[in-house]
C-alpha cells in the first residue's frame, strides 16, 4: 500500500 | 492599524468554512496589500494559502503590517452570530490582542460588535517554489466535490492519472472499483493541457476537506506534476484564491 508523504519532504520551512 | 470592511458578511463565512476543517488556527497576515494566511495541517501532509487583495474590500485601511493569530471555530463561531448580507468590518490595533468583528444589516438597523481574542501562534512558512505543473485542468468545483465525494466511498487512497486522453480518478476497495473520466470539453466546461502525463495517488480524505471551498468558485484549477504536491485552487473571483497543496502518496 502507497504511504503518505510528508509536504516538508517537498518544500522547505523559511 | 487595520480596517477592512466588506458589504457582505458571505464571503468571510465562505473563506473560514473552506479553511476551519484543514486547520484549526492560524495567523491572517494584513499589510496595505491585503491579507494572506498560509498554514500546514496538523500533520504536515496538506498546506492551506489563502489571499485576498485589498480591493476586495469596501475599505480597507493598513497603514503598519499586523499579524492576527486566530481561532477559526471561534471565528466560526463570531460569524454565525452575522446575517449573510450584514457589512462587516474588522479592526486591530498595532500589536493587537483582540480584533474587533462589527455587522450592520442593510440601512444599519441593528449593529452588532464582537471582540475576539487573538492567540500567540508560532509561524512556520513554507517557501514554495514557482515551478510550472506538468498538466493543468479546470472543471466545475461542484463536479470536483462530486468526483472527491463519491471516490471515498471506495477507498481512502484516489488516483489521479492525467493524460492528453483526460483525467481519470480512480478508486480501489473492499466495496469494489470505481473510475470516472472526464474529458476535455464544452458542456461540463472542462479543460485540459498536459505536457507530460502524471499518475498520482493522494489521500481522499484531505481532498474532500478541499472541496468545502465550493462555495467560493464554480471552477476549481488542479495543477500536478510528477514527484510534487497537488494544487487545488479555487479564485476568489478576482481578488485572489485559497490554494491547497497536498503531498501525495508514494509507493514504498
Amino acid at each position: 500500500t502507497p504511504i503518505q508523504n510528508d509536504l516538508t519532504e517537498y518544500y522547505s520551512l523559511v | 492599524m487595520l480596517e477592512a470592511r466588506l458589504s457582505q458578511t458571505l464571503l468571510l463565512k465562505k473563506v473560514v468554512d473552506a479553511l476551519k476543517e484543514i486547520i484549526a488556527q492560524g495567523t491572517l497576515d494584513c499589510s496595505d496589500n491585503g491579507l494572506e494566511l498560509q498554514s500546514m495541517d496538523n500533520s504536515h501532509v496538506s498546506l492551506v494559502a489563502l489571499s485576498l487583495a485589498s480591493d476586495c474590500f469596501e475599505k480597507f485601511h493598513c497603514d503598519r503590517n499586523v499579524s492576527l493569530g486566530l481561532d477559526l471555530k471561534s471565528l466560526g463561531k463570531v460569524l454565525k452570530c452575522a446575517n449573510s448580507d450584514d457589512a462587516v468590518t474588522i479592526k486591530a490595533v498595532d500589536r493587537p490582542e483582540k480584533i474587533t468583528l462589527s455587522f450592520e444589516s442593510d440601512g444599519k438597523e441593528r449593529t452588532a460588535d464582537y471582540e475576539l481574542k487573538l492567540l500567540n501562534l508560532d509561524q512556520d512558512h513554507m517557501e514554495i517554489p514557482k515551478k510550472d505543473y506538468t498538466c493543468y485542468i479546470q472543471l466545475p468545483s461542484s463536479e470536483f466535490a462530486r468526483i472527491c465525494r463519491d471516490m471515498s466511498m471506495f477507498d481512502e487512497s484516489l488516483t489521479i492519472a492525467c493524460s492528453s486522453k483526460g483525467i481519470r480518478f480512480s478508486a480501489k476497495g473492499d466495496l469494489g472499483t470505481a473510475n470516472i473520466q472526464l474529458n476535455a470539453g464544452t458542456a461540463m466546461d472542462v479543460s485540459i493541457e498536459v505536457q507530460e502525463p502524471v499518475t498520482q495517488s493522494f489521500a481522499g480524505r484531505y481532498l474532500n476537506t478541499f472541496t468545502k471551498a465550493t462555495p467560493l468558485a464554480d471552477r476549481v484549477k488542479l495543477y500536478l506534476s510528477e514527484e510534487r504536491p497537488l494544487l487545488v485552487e479555487y479564485p476568489i473571483e478576482d481578488y485572489g484564491h485559497i490554494r491547497y497543496y497536498l503531498a501525495p502518496k508514494v509507493n514504498e
